[in-house]
């Protein structure tokens, strides 16, 4: 799975999402990937794009929940994002990346690793397979 | 504030002693230039809903990642491709599932996001949906690598059906071995799928592991 989301100049964001699914898998079977706030998210507060068991994101429903986490709970972008991965999505069963609208980043992982990378027009840049 | 983007190629359970310096080195070469391609783009004032779809579009070209080229096979030995899109700024969203012949996938969600009431189309009328629209398609040969080819006659021929747990499937080509639900309905750990190259040459470490 890939996934790129992002925070532009004028505060919007964005999130996208694309995969082939699993190997060996039914043929007919769909993922998070394209599911609506389980693999994809963006609203006026944060993107989301989620990667790992696509079973368990659905169930979780991910990306959604950490929009809502941030809309409701007025939770930080962090915050958000590691209620997610570490109280509701089970352990090992993976990962997503988020922006916020105010420029923050969060890259928060389940598994042992995640290959990712991030930038902030502030000049931070971070490359990355595992923890 | 100010512009923010990230990107991944997938999660799972990647341990250090799996990935070949070489095959670490194209990962992080190529997430380094996504990266920097995402970043100026952003930088030349253009969209998020732009930049995301231009990185995606990238990452899907690139045969490290099970997304596009080097997407991974059903039990069929089919590919079956699926991508969404999201506009934070509408809420506006766009979805495909089950595309085998669409070179970016995610370029047709964003078509089913501007192009159509709808949210989500999948299959043939996806397909016949980017047809309709001139989206470049390939025969389905274009996207089958051969490491994936391997992977799924391993996994046929240990009558298995896998997990969507580790990170074969959420990660560049490492091989290795990964949770799997036998076909009698009992898990079973560490099937060894780490033997040849990845389609992309690079080596694969012994042991490794992937979805």
């Amino acid at each position: 799975t890939v996934g790129c989301v992002a925070v532009d100049i004028n505060g919007h964001c964005a999130a996208a999402t694309s995969t082939g699914g699993l190997v060996n898998k039914m043929v007919g079977r769909i993922g998070d990937t394209p599911l609506i706030g389980a693999g994809t998210y963006a609203n006026e507060f944060c993107a989301v794009s989620t990667t790992g068991k696509g079973e368990e994101i659905i169930r979780c429903l991910c990306a959604k929940e950490v929009a809502s986490l941030m809309e409701y709970k007025y939770l930080p972008l962090k915050e958000a994002t590691d209620t997610v991965i570490w109280k509701k999505l089970g352990e090992g069963n993976g990962g997503l990346i988020a922006v916020s609208s105010t420029g923050e980043v969060a890259m928060t992982f389940n598994t042992l690793g995640m290959f990712r990378a991030c930038a902030t027009e502030d000049g931070h840049r971070q490359i990355g397979i595992w923890k | 504030m100010g512009w923010a983007l990230a990107l991944h190629g997938g999660a799972g359970r990647i341990s250090k002693s799996s990935i070949s310096p070489a095959a670490r080195e194209a990962s992080e070469t190529v997430l380094q230039e996504f990266l920097d391609a995402g970043c100026a783009a952003l930088s030349e004032g253009k969209s998020a809903l732009d930049v995301v779809e231009l990185v995606v579009r990238l990452l899907e070209n690139c045969p490290l990642f099970n997304a596009g080229v080097g997407a991974v096979l059903t039990q069929r030995g089919t590919v079956e491709m699926e991508a969404s899109i999201m506009d934070g700024a509408t809420r506006k969203s766009g979805a495909v599932s089950g595309v085998s012949t669409v070179v970016n996938p995610i370029s047709l969600a964003r078509l089913v996001m501007e192009k159509t009431p709808h949210v989500y189309l999948a299959f043939e009328g996806a397909e016949a949906f980017a047809k309709d629209q001139g989206v470049e398609t390939r025969d389905e040969s274009y996207f089958i690598t051969p490491g994936n080819k391997e992977r799924l006659a391993k996994a046929l021929e240990a009558g298995l059906v896998l997990l969507d747990h580790s990170v074969s499937t959420d990660g560049p080509e490492h091989g290795g071995s990964r949770e799997v639900l036998q076909a009698d309905g009992h898990s079973g750990r560490d099937y060894p799928y780490a033997n040849g190259h990845a389609a992309n040459g690079h080596p694969i470490a012994a042991g490794a592991e992937f979805e």
